[in-house]
């Protein structure tokens, strides 16, 4: 549980860099704002889907700056040919919400 | 599968 963060902190910046510019309400963005941002990677749908279904943890339909991270993180995965998993491996999951 | 029934959380659905 106190394992570190795959989203090294490099990355984490360069993802808080892109949810800040995506302009976020009261610290979050929410599906319309991700939307074209994860489509713009060009993968399929069904797999940005998944995405979504694995970041948004508490499944209220947006995107807090550690969870719009693990977004980021499968797509940029899914882009070097990685698979995106079924379910969240616990590396992945910030430790802010363990 | 996604879960079914109520209104989605997901925008790629």
């Amino acid at each position: 549980a106190d394992a570190p963060w795959v989203v090294k902190p490099e990355e984490k910046m360069k993802f808080d860099a892109i949810f800040e510019s995506l302009g976020p309400v009261g610290g979050m963005l929410s599906g319309d704002k991700v939307k074209p941002v994860l489509l713009n990677s060009k993968l399929p749908v069904d797999i940005l889907g998944r995405v979504w279904e694995l970041s948004d943890l508490d499944r209220d339909g947006m995107l807090d700056r550690d969870e719009f991270s693990v977004a980021m993180f499968l797509v940029y995965r899914a882009l070097e040919g990685e698979s995106v998993p079924m379910s969240l491996p616990p590396p992945l999951v910030p430790p802010s919400k363990r | 599968q996604y879960p079914a029934g109520g209104s989605s959380t997901n925008p790629f659905l």
